[in-house]
């Protein structure tokens, strides 16, 4: 079970760092 | 978040001339443009790092399925010898007898 | 960086009334203060897969020792095997002659 939840612990991660390089910030 | 969470009482930017105003744009932009580049620094090394944390574990379950087969194998071996060893030792006392 | 670079049209700043200036001195500094956060968040979550990694590592250098043992154990006890098996043809060969 903690495999399962590493996995999609890791998932969130992912998405957590790629929503921040996504992301568009400081134009006026 | 009010001007004053920001850091700013809350009359100075009202006092404040438009000289120190467009500074100040200039100033908190910069910072922006060197905060976000510091963000995406962390955000690409957290990919990096989850990347070869993923790798390690990959190659731990595959060491773990090979460890699994070659313990099996030892533990058969082990019964086997074993059981020679019985029908070895019978072997040569029923010849003694 | 110059102005335009951050973004700003260069008359833009300079035309713009102390209102618009007050106003986005404001935004910028809430995206600052965002952006900072999640600096530090993506920071934070960076060296607890660090971490996590290294623990993996660990776990894997700790099961390669386990399987080089057993693997020399199994070679050991192949090797024995075989002797033993020769032995056996010797004397069974001996018996016979």
């Amino acid at each position: 079970p903690n495999m399962k939840a590493g996995a999609a612990n890791e998932g969130v991660l992912a998405n957590f760092f790629n929503s921040l390089l996504s992301k568009k910030t400081g134009s006026p | 978040m009010s001007v004053e969470e920001q850091g700013y009482p809350s009359e100075m930017l009202l006092e404040a001339g438009p000289e120190w105003l467009r500074a100040e744009i200039e100033r908190l932009s910069r910072e922006l443009a060197e905060t976000t580049s510091e963000k995406i620094q962390a955000a690409e090394y957290g990919l990096a790092v989850l990347e070869e944390k993923q790798q390690v574990k990959q190659q731990y379950d595959d060491l773990e399925v090979e460890y699994d087969s070659v313990r099996q194998e030892l533990d058969q071996l082990k019964e086997a010898f074993g059981q020679a060893y019985t029908n070895h030792r019978k072997v040569a006392a029923d010849g003694e007898s």
